[in-house]
């Protein structure tokens, strides 16, 4: 499966709503420093859950609301094709918590499978007809509301309400997560050289 | 548990070796500081670009230093392969000729199968890409995306590239 | 001891307001986190490129984080001034119009009187340099120093340039 | 001032004897990934004693030796050219034990000054005869030998064998010293981002 396109809403330096379209094999994104390059890589972290506000220079989730548009509320979907040559595994490969996902994976199967009723939400020219929806694309979706209380985070699944750990479940089966190496930011690549030796053992630990 | 961690060492190793063969021209490896009993120790990185002695990563200059680090990275991704890959400017210590040898790389893994997204001000990875997403900021510091270039195409409306470098 | 702090701090937070308007063309200023009780607190870097609100450095964008330590370090330097100044690879976040804005800033500081030795791959800083020191490695990994290359001249040896970016 | 000439002998990957030429103004130098450019800013910073192997990236004082070649000595020599108009303080602005040094400069200027007699070593032929290189050149050596003992370092200052402390002070008028920020090295800029603010202000207390 691959990215399909992003679409990201009032989250960091995009106000209102900005669709970007991905395709399968090599894709580049470049611009002047400062001009959201990055931001586009974090709004991948932020709607798939794979890492803290920090990751995303925010101190807070607030942080990450644009702050020009007067909007209290940020929303990232994610649109990913799949392929008939998928490999998808039965159980996270690398889900630490692999017995308890076992019961929340039944249960998903049957809400989120193949034949799961999809709630239509704002309309999505780009994507195929519904009925195809379900059979040909996966989305996720993340949104977060700014509140006098303070920020509230909601995750879909295929445009069903769903939490983090269903989604990292849902995800982890096509060797997306947190643990994998498959994101890396600006200046990483640093930190490989800089941490201790015992520290990049542990890295094998992790994926053993 | 020991015998988890030795299979993975073994592949993450042995994709090490190829893959820093490939894009540094040298030999290199990981090295577990006690390998009889691995996790009373750590693990160092040792590379010997052509020519020169073997030596520790931290002492290398700082363009070996990224490409050693990105051929570490590319070996554990090739044991635990995802369907896409974000990479964020990870070609800004390179010269040209090992951002060129960079970028090969990258399209020869995206033909095999794999989505890569990378975000680059560099030339080299920008020609070997299948397509380019242009990203520019309006005058009020809110992003505007561009245009998607697809190579081969007219240009358009990608001002943002010429730009850069 | 209170004293030549704050006359210190006012010195290099001036500096840094007229050189981050220059570098980045937007306002920029040093920041005490206690400014009655300094040595009971820090100090943050808070910079507002054009048009976009005031942030702290920590959440910029990379090339804006360069930018922003660059002009602050020019900051130090133009309190402390030294005969001559060492630059290694400083410019490698930057794209093309403020790589060229940072090497015409090391320029017009030369022609002060300073002298500048920057060490770049960077086509904006190698033109806008007096000359070029070229420094390539022989096949035992032993540093060969190809020539320098005054500009203005015949190009000659420096093959090493040609090879970057 | 300014650095007139740089000359390497058998520093890290500097195997036999190189003479750099600088000039006033704006030198870039470039060239190929570990190619020896970082090296030559290594050099600078080991002759003038500016900072430890640490920051060399050596793990011990022998690893600056040429790994290539059979010597077991390296040695880095820069000449400085002096300049009219140059601003020479009677004490090391930034010199911590300011007190100590007076007596200390005192004895130098009498050792070091204008007048004082200079050995001659090897051959320098790029250096101009020898009556007017104490007017107007400074050179500034360190030699590094490796025995079975360990290494030992010995500063030359206008080609006498002098100290550590007796350079950071003859420099230290000239405002060239460990504590000042006019050499920035490769990665050194992120540096200053992630310092914690209470480090940032500490910088001020230094210079101040
Ligand atoms: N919540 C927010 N609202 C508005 N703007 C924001 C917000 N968060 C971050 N930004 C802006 O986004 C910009 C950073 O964007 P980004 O890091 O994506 O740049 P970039 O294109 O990667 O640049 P570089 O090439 O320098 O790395 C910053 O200038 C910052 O002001
Ligand atoms: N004692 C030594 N003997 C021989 N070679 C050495 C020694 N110490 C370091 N080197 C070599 O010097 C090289 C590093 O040189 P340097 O850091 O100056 O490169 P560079 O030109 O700055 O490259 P980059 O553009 O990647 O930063 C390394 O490849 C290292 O092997
Ligand atoms: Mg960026
Ligand atoms: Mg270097």
């Amino acid at each position: 499966m691959y990215i399909y396109q992003i679409e990201i809403d009032n989250f960091k330096s995009f106000s209102g709503q900005t669709v970007i379209p991905f395709r399968k094999g090599f894709t580049t994104v470049s611009g002047p420093n400062g001009s959201g390059k990055s931001n586009i890589i974090d709004s991948i972290l932020f709607c798939l859950g794979l890492s803290s506000s920090r990751v995303m220079r925010a101190e807070k989730l607030s942080d990450l609301v644009n702050n020009l548009s007067k909007r209290k509320e940020a929303k990232v979907r994610i649109v990913f094709k799949k392929e008939p040559h998928d490999r998808v595994f039965e159980e996270a490969l690398d889900s630490s918590n692999s017995t308890q996902s076992t019961v929340l994976e039944q249960a998903s199967q049957l809400v989120l499978g193949e034949n799961a009723p999809v709630k239509k939400h704002a309309p999505k020219p780009e994507l195929p007809a519904e009925s195809a929806l379900s059979q040909d694309f996966i989305t996720v979706s993340r949104r977060i509301r700014e509140s006098s209380s303070g920020s509230s985070s909601t995750y879909y699944l295929n445009e069903q309400v769903s939490t983090l750990t269903d989604i990292h479940e849902y995800l982890g089966r096509y060797n997306i997560s947190p643990g994998c190496f498959n994101v890396m930011m600006q200046g990483d690549v640093a930190g490989f050289v800089n941490m201790s030796s015992v520290e990049r053992r542990k890295i094998i630990d992790e994926i053993a | 548990k020991l015998v988890s961690f030795k299979k993975a060492f073994e592949h993450v190793d042995g994709n090490f070796k190829a893959i820093f063969q490939e894009l540094a021209d040298g030999q290199g490896r990981l090295v577990l500081t006690n390998p009889e009993q691995p996790f009373t120790g750590g693990m160092t990185i040792e590379a010997q670009p052509r020519g020169k002695k073997m030596q520790r990563i931290e002492a290398m200059s700082g363009g070996e230093k990224s490409l050693t680090s990105l051929a570490f990275v590319f070996s554990l991704q090739r044991y635990l392969p995802a369907p896409f890959y974000a990479l964020d400017e990870v070609d800004m210590n390179l010269d040209g000729i090992n951002a060129e040898k960079l970028a090969h790389m990258v399209k020869r893994e995206s033909i095999k199968g794999a989505q890569f997204i990378v975000v680059s001000l560099r030339k080299p990875m920008i020609d070997h890409s299948d397509q380019t997403v242009g990203v520019t900021q309006r005058k009020n510091g809110i992003t505007k995306v561009t245009g998607v270039n697809l190579h081969g195409e007219e240009l358009g409306d990608v001002e943002a590239i010429n730009e850069v470098n």
